[in-house]
């Protein structure tokens, strides 16, 4: 099965560029503020700290791996952007995606689902079987405090990102609805989560402000 | 794609969730 990923994911990404297609950049062409130096300046630095984290989770000698697991991650992150934006062109009858493409959450949000599909097809411990004594746990929710992204936020792209991937395996949906489930239950709760300013945005709206009550109540 | 529960409905996608819309 864990091959089977693999090979799924070679084959998915075999094609992908590590740039921006043509159709991405008609896309960043058409929007009212062009994102496209931002999205590759903010791929650029996320590499640099992904590969650091990387390395001091499992070692230096692993760093060359989480460079390349990275990039894979970068593959699959313009290949999902381009069939989301198809799918919102299609849908909204819009072309012009400023607000969205220059929405940096956004983008780390599904960088960092992509570079999560490809840590959890290779398995979460760069360094099994080689007899170290401080194996680290990559999966998930490692990621977020990689990129340094909210739990809440990373939730909004995970459906939108399975739609987009027709061709991701059973496993990896499995593995992404396990990742939502547990941002349900604990991880959007946690102490500094967007999700106590929008609900008290929400009680406000509705007229219901209770000064006395923390937010966190 | 068979046991993941699609969550959004018809008219939403990740424009709304981003408040792109």
């Amino acid at each position: 099965a864990a091959m089977n990923n693999i090979q799924q994911l070679i084959m998915i990404l075999n094609s992908a560029t590590d740039k921006p297609s043509d159709t991405l950049i008609v896309y960043f062409n058409n929007c009212t503020v062009n994102p496209k130096d931002s999205i590759l300046k903010r791929v650029e630095n996320l590499e640099h700290i992904f590969k650091k984290k990387f390395a001091e989770a499992v070692g230096p000698a692993w760093a060359e791996i989480g460079s390349q697991r990275y990039k894979l991650g970068v593959r699959l992150y313009y290949r999902v952007m381009e069939s989301m934006l198809k799918s919102e062109e299609e849908r909204l009858s819009v072309q012009n995606f400023s607000k969205l493409l220059n929405d940096n959450i956004f983008h780390t949000s599904l960088l960092a689902c992509a570079v999560e599909v490809v840590m959890a097809t290779y398995g979460r411990n760069a360094s099994q079987g080689n007899g170290t004594s401080a194996e680290t746990d990559l999966s998930f929710p490692w990621i977020l405090s990689v990129f340094d992204l909210k739990a809440f936020d990373f939730y909004k792209v995970i459906e939108s990102f399975i739609k987009a991937e027709p061709s991701l395996t059973r496993e990896m949906i499995k593995h992404l609805e396990r990742c939502e489930h547990r941002i349900m239950e604990s991880l959007a709760w946690q102490s500094g989560s967007p999700l106590f300013d929008l609900i008290r945005q929400s009680k406000e709206r509705e007229g219901q402000t209770d000064q006395s009550e923390p937010s966190s109540t | 794609t068979q046991d993941y529960h699609f969550g959004l409905e018809e008219g939403e996608g990740i424009s709304e969730l981003f408040d792109c819309d």
